[in-house]
């Protein structure tokens, strides 16, 4: 999903 | 990775070592909220457990291990080293009310109903009110150390400038998480009026009224 290319973000 | 994102995780880094720092040389930890240290170091628990399955870069390794390692660093200080100097009067806040409520929202509302996703999620809402012991322990005392208030002034700063981050992520890689936006903005809420005293009152000590 969308979100998860936040998971890059401490 | 942009400059809001860089500068808010340096502040966030700052912050954390300032803490430790101030504990370490002092030798004390009078007017420092342990529970909310507690609650920091549950949430870089609860997000960074991805350090064991993905490998993102060697700056987010680094930083997560180095978040982690102080976070727990500064409560064994605070519990364990010089728990002698430690206010627990002050620091009365019920954390039972932060961590409950957190953990039901995090279960109802997530991106994706699995163990480390929800994890995630807990992590995020629990480290927009992480702070809340620490805010009522310093109106309670009515005062706090300068010291303190840079360490608060930075770690307020990291979420705002998260906050730029996710607009320029959303306006230059088209994506946002409604979740982190939202914590987020609750987050750094709850730093506005400490924001204000700190820029209206630099300089000679402080007296709080949060």
């Amino acid at each position: 999903q969308l979100h998860n290319k936040l998971k890059d973000e401490l | 990775m942009n400059i809001f994102r860089l500068i808010g995780d340096l502040s966030h880094l700052a912050a954390i070592i300032i803490l430790l720092l101030k504990i370490w040389k002092s030798r004390s930890c009078a007017g420092i909220s342990g529970k909310s240290q507690i609650l920091f170091a549950i949430v870089f628990t609860t997000r960074y457990l991805d350090l064991l399955t993905s490998f993102i870069s060697l700056y987010n390794t680094c930083m997560k291990v180095i978040y982690i390692g102080c976070a727990y660093a500064t409560v064994y200080l605070i519990y364990m080293k010089f728990r002698a100097t430690y206010d627990g009067n002050h620091d009365s806040f019920r954390v039972e009310f932060l961590v409950v409520p957190v953990g039901g929202l995090a279960v109802l509302i997530n991106h994706d109903f699995s163990f480390l996703e929800i994890l995630w999620t807990f992590s995020i809402y629990l480290e927009s009110v992480a702070i809340l012991p620490q805010l009522f322990m310093i109106s309670k005392t009515g005062e706090a150390e300068t010291i303190t208030t840079h360490y608060l002034f930075c770690l307020g700063l990291y979420r705002a400038l998260y906050l730029f981050n996710w607009i320029w992520r959303f306006y230059f890689e088209g994506f946002f998480d409604m979740i982190a936006i939202v914590a987020g903005v609750v987050q750094t809420v709850l730093y506005c009026d400490f924001f204000y005293l700190y820029v209206t009152k630099d300089g000679k000590g402080y007296r709080f009224s949060i």
